[in-house]
């Protein structure tokens, strides 16, 4: 997993979808 | 206002097309620096970057596709890892259906045959070209490219995702949206959805072509390469 920090930190980052 | 009867039959299908609808990305533009005086450099520079922001965008847009979020993190991870190349060479074929010998990576990006066999992505542009053409001939539209790329997000083969029942759910759950779409526009024609899901074959083989080619451009060295779009190659091989 350390291997896909950035892949990793895009997913946990604002983990809700902005509302459509 | 509210279908009623047999319209509201029509509902889900409608609803997730709807919602990929809204949930597509804007498009990007690839911006080559016209002060890079090596075409060819230039060329492969503005490849990868363009492939590295719309790798940022195919994260973002993942999260919108229904379920997807229902996922845990380590099988959103996989099912990116495996499938990223293919949702970026789908809307990549997507974008050049109207140009017949031509490859439009982005609007201030098309690679003709000439531009991308000097570059070394002859091999790349004629498989992106080979797929657009059995899209041109399906006359693949909007609705139907925005299904298609959802249902190739949850196609992933990786062996590493966990909970594969989770992801075959999400599978279903679009390719029902594919069908219904399908049976009620195009009623007289009931092989229609079979039809676009037999093209993922091709469009797996040619993002197949596009990691050896991004993978080629790496080893050798020389272009710039973004570190999402490394992680995201090496996750690859």
């Amino acid at each position: 997993k350390e291997k896909h920090k950035i892949l990793h930190r895009l997913l946990q980052n604002s983990t809700s979808p902005v509302d459509l | 206002s509210m279908p009623s009867g047999k319209e509201a039959d029509k509902g889900s299908s409608n609803v997730i097309v709807s919602h990929l609808l809204v949930a597509e990305p804007e498009k990007l533009f690839a911006m080559p620096d016209p002060l890079q005086p090596d075409a060819t450099l230039r060329t492969l520079t503005t490849l990868c970057d363009l492939a590295d922001r719309e790798l940022v965008v195919i994260i973002g847009w993942a999260k919108h596709i229904p379920g997807f979020l229902s996922l845990s993190l380590a099988d959103q991870m996989s099912v990116l890892q495996s499938v990223w190349l293919e949702v970026l060479v789908l809307g990549v074929a997507f974008r050049s259906l109207g140009c017949e010998d031509e490859v439009v990576f982005a609007e201030d990006f098309v690679l003709d045959e000439e531009l991308s066999r000097v570059a070394g992505l002859g091999e790349l542009s004629a498989a992106v070209g080979q797929l657009a053409r059995r899209y041109r001939a399906l006359q693949l539209d909007r609705e139907e490219f925005v299904m298609l790329k959802a249902i190739a997000l949850t196609n992933s083969d990786s062996v590493y995702i966990e909970d594969t029942e989770a992801v075959q759910k999400l599978r279903d759950l679009l390719h029902q949206a594919l069908l219904e779409l399908e049976s009620q526009r195009r009623p007289e024609d009931p092989r229609r959805a079979g039809r676009l899901l037999l093209t993922l074959p091709l469009l797996r083989q040619t993002a197949g072509r596009a990691l050896a080619t991004f993978y080629g451009i790496k080893t050798r060295g020389g272009v710039p390469m973004h570190k999402l779009f490394l992680e995201m190659l090496e996750a690859m091989m």
